[in-house]
């Protein structure tokens, strides 16, 4: 949705631990 | 009563909530110097990253979340993130912060090109949420029962989700008796915000959409 502004890319990398890629 | 086990339990979710914070420099970068309207909205973008990656740090703490199906872990924190962080930047207005940080703040977000339309009601939520005065265990407890609502899209396993929200909202009820004697509908005015919440996420979904379109 136009509403997400890349949240589920933030959140996958989140719940990976990968926050600096 | 509060159960050993609740006690636990809450322990655990206060804990994670207490844990997972914006990092300094980038709080601290809300407060320096003016900004124009494309850095305010820039420095807004930043921080709204990060408050969802300290929402997923605090989400990865709920016992129970990561034995959920990975793709439902997702379907929930993609559903409930913009709540989630609603409530958490409400918690930053009802804080007293030195030199009328809260002023600056408020004004660095009226000033980032967001419309009035979705301000109004932006602030009404902030003033509804500090007119409660939650306390840490209610504030923590409350997100974390936000995140694990079960009738968000695209999640599967709506019995494995509400087999985790329910003990939240158990003991959020004891809590709330114990901490409000006098107010026997605080409990159920918690709930009540959280319908508000429902509303100015939709609010939230059309700004941005406009936003794009600008």
């Amino acid at each position: 949705p136009a509403s997400n502004l890349g949240l589920e890319d933030i959140i996958r990398k989140a719940l990976m631990g990968n926050l600096e890629e | 009563e509060i159960t050993k086990e609740q006690k636990a339990l809450t322990k655990v979710i206060v804990e994670a909530y207490n844990r997972h914070q914006i990092p300094q420099d980038v709080a601290k970068k809300l407060l320096q110097d003016q900004y124009s309207v494309e850095e305010n909205f820039l420095l807004l973008t930043e921080m709204a990253t990060s408050q969802v990656q300290v929402i997923v740090e605090f989400t990865k703490s709920i016992p129970g979340f990561l034995s959920l199906d990975h793709e439902d872990q997702i379907a929930l924190l993609k559903g409930s993130a913009v709540e989630a962080m609603f409530l958490r930047s409400a918690q930053v207005f009802s804080k007293k912060m030195p030199n009328g940080h809260n002023g600056i703040l408020e004004e660095r977000i009226r000033k980032s090109g967001i419309s009035e339309e979705f301000i109004t009601p932006m602030f009404n939520f902030y003033k509804s949420i500090i007119g409660l005065h939650m306390s840490l265990e209610e504030q923590a407890l409350l997100t974390a029962i936000t995140i694990l609502t079960p009738d968000r899209p695209y999640v599967k396993d709506h019995q494995a989700v509400e087999k985790l929200q329910e003990p939240m909202l158990d003991v959020l009820r004891k809590v709330c008796v114990l901490q409000h004697p006098q107010e026997p509908q605080y409990f159920a005015r918690l709930l009540g915000r959280l319908t508000e919440l429902r509303t100015l996420t939709h609010y939230h979904a059309e700004m941005l959409t406009s936003w794009r379109m600008n």
